[in-house]
């Protein structure tokens, strides 16, 4: 089964 | 000073459909360039951005930059009350302002209306998107398209693929009732009305929530065209942009990935 990631591994704060 | 007006409310109304059922609230940034926000929803699969360009307004006015923390729901209520036609005028006073200011006018000038919306501290963080223009693929197709593959295939389940190889896309989908599958290939002729190209540097397959996919189907009335580029293992971008260079919505949706 798949899991649902998130944007914080992706996108880093400015 | 910030100020700036809109000939038609039609352009936010349209721009606030499509980021309300995806953030409660948000900073909106003022610049001379424009009026923009980034905001993520609250289990940090989504980041909505949106820019709505100096070029989109008929007057537009920043001194300096301001930021403005804004509940969607409530510039939604205030928004309703501005016929498709009325012109809307946004004001606010760049040093530390505590409310902004609607003024809704109609056609003939003889019906102007004064809304005040109270803004907000909001303390939200600014992410660094990768400006990566190098995706493995890209494939732009109508809106009307985009929302009619999705809120089919979302019925059926919430697990939808998107497999990308030469000159075609195949969107799937794997729910409780059974599954299901539509192909759809890059067409022929440039004269084509409603024209789906698709450039592939490399295939990809990836997998996403459907429940995020079908919500994006609120930005469809913004364009008439939509894009989505895949790189393998990275966040989907889908942009729906204005007519003229006017500004666009923006989404990125984190992937659903093997455990």
């Amino acid at each position: 089964p798949k899991q649902q990631s998130t944007l914080l591994s992706f996108f880093s704060p400015k | 000073m910030f100020e700036a007006k809109l000939t038609e409310s039609t352009t936010i109304k349209r721009v606030l459909d499509a980021i309300k059922d995806l953030i409660q609230q948000a900073n909106f940034d003022c610049s001379a360039d424009g009026l923009s926000l980034q905001a993520m929803d609250t289990p940090h699969v989504c980041l909505t951005t949106m820019t709505l360009r100096s070029q989109a307004f008929e007057v537009y006015r920043c001194d300096r930059p301001l930021s403005m923390g804004i509940n969607l729901s409530s510039i939604s209520k205030i928004l309703k009350c501005a016929a498709s036609k009325d012109s809307v005028k946004i004001v606010a006073d760049d040093e530390g302002a505590d409310c902004a200011e609607f003024i809704f006018e109609n056609e003939s000038a003889d019906r102007i209306a004064h809304f005040e919306l109270k803004l907000m501290d909001i303390d939200s963080e600014h992410l660094s998107i990768p400006e990566d223009s190098d995706y493995q693929a890209i494939i732009s197709m109508p809106s009307a398209e985009y929302r009619r593959i999705f809120s089919d295939l979302s019925i059926i389940g919430d697990t939808i693929t998107i497999e990308i190889n030469k000159n075609t896309a195949c969107f799937s989908v794997e729910g409780d009732i059974g599954n299901g599958s539509l192909n759809l290939a890059q067409t022929d002729s440039a004269d084509e009305k409603n024209p789906v190209t698709i450039n592939v540097k490399e295939p990809v397959k990836m997998t996403f929530p459907g429940k995020y996919l079908n919500t994006f189907t609120k930005a469809v009335p913004i364009s008439e065209f939509v894009t989505l580029c895949l790189t393998d293992g990275n966040p989907l971008a889908i942009e729906f942009s204005l007519p003229d260079e006017a500004g666009f919505v923006r989404y990125f949706l984190a992937p659903k990935i093997d455990q």
